[in-house]
């Protein structure tokens, strides 16, 4: 564990006397090595251990009882502060309904989180409706469809002639349209996966945006990935402006340093941590919990 | 000339950066570095260009290269009839897509093939399925939401030999490897395929999303375990992501890259190219 291989790299230094730049450099580069390995972005890690190192310098590390484990329990509050509180809350409109645009990479978990958002706020009584915006992928308003139907929640797509209409601008408009006449209070608005990369669709989704004006928009992250993860979250930031970010597949093993890299960098909160295929999984984001999983 | 022998700290830093950041992990990067230096120390190198190479052929020497039993070619002759190719991985990560891609590949080369829904569990699985079957105008089997996988799967074969088709390509569920039970699911369609042809499936496909970090690793490990993966495809390889996840991989499990995912349409597969995909981590 880190904290093991800590007291290694520190033992040496009793009878020292005093940490000094040089004698904390092993110790320095366990901890960033640690972050590396839970993905935590290259940059990120560098700026995150010259921190911890000015913290270490300025303390009295050497003559705690346990050096490591001290050293480890700095290294994890200054993982929970950058992480953020947790925090879920959405900003609802005044004037109804209040609309949610979910966006993200391909296979990122979108469609699922959005019934799951919808069964969270069924759940608190509210009365959401969803929107099938994705024209693109094989059979997606067939997935988003039976989702809804699996909690009662009524879906807007739009087709014409049996085919879904290819205008993913105009199916958001004409939702929050039936959104209010239905008196629904709350619209989330699945997208289809789309490429940071790709400005056709990035302006695609830019439009939806202006179409609709979104009170919230969450920017939805697969918890495995590595070192991409802050290019497609700032390139997604600088489009969207996105309100807070969902973090899924949490119910695996992966590390999830990705978590650590984008509320860093872009520095938008961490708002729902999805946990499970099934629409009940989701909780809040516990910046504790995650901070005890980038340490490993 | 005196050649040089030994690498300046500062390119040895880039050098891990480049790496690093290419998810190629924090272990194998110290190994190929440990590599490239006594490399450097024992043959040494005069030009830069020279120990750019040693540094491709380093890498490159980590990424095993295809198996005979498994042909990547599309138009090469296939050892088995029917060859069976299961599909296996973590949610999300393309395998439903690649199966449609696969299929349109192996039917441009002349060879008949059937789709298996062996994903009776994730909502409108078969639905999107099918209308990769439809795009590759190849037939499919399929059964009800919530049957049971492996006779699907056993069905499939059973179909496919009756008609004498040539490749079928099973596409199961999304799963995390951390869940024990779902694994074992995954073992049993095994199992039971090679109940209906012995040495069913002849392949396993692992697909792995290029943007995945170290995680990658304990994919590998487990699906693996559970089913002998033999093949690896990459996909999402038209982000920015660079996939240095598989040079570890092929490494440690002895498994070869097969295809590349670059897009979302039917077309857009690539056999693995080592040199290239090495080429692209320098970019
Ligand atoms: N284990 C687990 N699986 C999840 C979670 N969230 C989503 N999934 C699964 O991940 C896969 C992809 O989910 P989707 O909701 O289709 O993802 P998407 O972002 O809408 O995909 P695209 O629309 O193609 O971009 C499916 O198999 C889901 O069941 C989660 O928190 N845990
Ligand atoms: N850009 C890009 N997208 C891809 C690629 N391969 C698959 N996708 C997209 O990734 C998303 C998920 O693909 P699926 O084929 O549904 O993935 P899956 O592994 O079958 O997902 P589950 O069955 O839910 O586990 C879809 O939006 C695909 O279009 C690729 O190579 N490049
Ligand atoms: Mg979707
Ligand atoms: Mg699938």
């Amino acid at each position: 564990s880190l904290s093991e291989k800590l007291e290694g790299a520190l033992q040496s230094l009793s009878g020292q006397g005093r940490i000094t730049e040089l004698n904390i450099a092993e110790s320095m580069r366990e901890i960033r090595r640690a972050l590396l390995d839970a993905d935590v972005n290259y940059q990120v890690a560098k700026d995150f251990t010259d921190r911890i190192k000015e913290q270490v310098l300025g303390q009295d590390v050497i003559n705690a009882v346990s050096p490591g484990q001290l050293l480890v329990k700095i290294v994890y509050d200054e993982l929970v502060h950058f992480l953020g509180e947790t925090q879920q809350d959405i900003t609802f409109s005044q004037n109804p309904p209040t609309v949610i645009l979910i966006a993200g990479l391909q296979g990122s978990g979108k469609t699922t989180f959005a019934g799951k958002l919808a069964n969270h706020f069924k759940g608190k009584g509210r009365s959401p409706m969803l929107a099938a915006a994705d024209v693109y992928r094989p059979a997606a308003v067939d997935q988003l469809k039976t989702l809804a139907d699996s909690i009662e929640v009524p879906v807007y797509s739009l087709e014409e002639n049996g085919q879904i209409v290819q205008d993913p601008v105009r199916i958001a408009r004409e939702a929050v349209k039936a959104a209010r006449e239905q008196a629904r209070d709350i619209l989330i608005i699945d997208t289809a996966g789309r490429l940071h990369v790709d400005d056709k669709m990035m302006t695609e989704v830019a439009d939806i945006k202006s179409a609709v004006s979104p009170d919230e928009i969450l920017f939805v992250v697969d918890a495995m990935t590595g070192q991409d993860a802050v290019n497609t979250a700032v390139e997604f930031n600088q489009r969207l402006n996105f309100d807070g970010v969902v973090l899924t597949k949490l119910d695996g093993d992966t590390r999830g340093g990705a978590a650590l890299s984008i509320r860093t960098v872009v520095e938008k909160p961490i708002k729902f941590a999805s946990t499970g295929e099934k629409l009940d999984a989701l909780t809040p984001f516990y910046p504790e919990r995650m901070a005890q999983r980038i340490l490993g | 000339v005196r050649g040089k022998d030994s690498v300046d700290e500062e390119m040895l830093d880039d050098l891990e950066e480049l790496l690093v950041t290419s998810d190629v992990g924090v272990k194998t990067t110290v190994d190929i570095i440990r590599q490239v230096e006594d490399r450097v120390s024992r043959d040494k190198f005069v030009s830069i260009d020279d120990l750019n190479t040693l540094i491709k052929d380093e890498i490159t020497s980590l990424l095993l290269s295809d198996n005979p039993t498994q042909p990547i070619d599309f138009d090469a002759p296939l050892p088995n009839s029917p060859h069976v190719i299961m599909v296996v991985g973590v949610n999300g990560v393309g395998k439903t897509t690649t199966i449609g891609k696969l299929a349109s590949r192996y039917k441009a080369a002349g060879k008949s093939v059937m789709l298996g829904a062996a994903d009776t569990f994730r909502a409108a699985a078969t639905e999107q399925l099918d209308i990769w079957a439809e795009r590759a105008d190849v037939p499919i089997t399929k059964q009800g939401h919530g049957a049971d996988p492996a006779a699907v799967a056993y069905d499939t074969i059973a179909a496919a030999k009756s008609r004498n088709i040539d490749v079928v390509l099973i596409d199961t569920a999304g799963r995390l490897h951390t869940k024990g039970g779902l694994m074992d699911e995954l073992t049993k369609i095994k199992r039971v395929m090679d109940k209906q042809v012995v040495g069913a499936p002849h392949e396993v496909l692992l697909v792995l999303d290029a943007s995945t970090g170290q995680n990658a690793i304990r994919q590998a490990q487990e699906f693996t375990n559970a089913v002998d993966v033999t093949g690896l495809v990459l996909t999402k390889l038209d982000g920015t992501a660079k996939g240095g996840i598989v040079i570890g991989i092929s490494n440690e499990f002895r498994i070869p890259v097969k295809y590349i995912g670059v897009g979302e349409g039917i077309e857009d597969l690539q056999l693995f190219d080592r040199p290239r995909f090495v080429g692209a981590l320098f970019g």
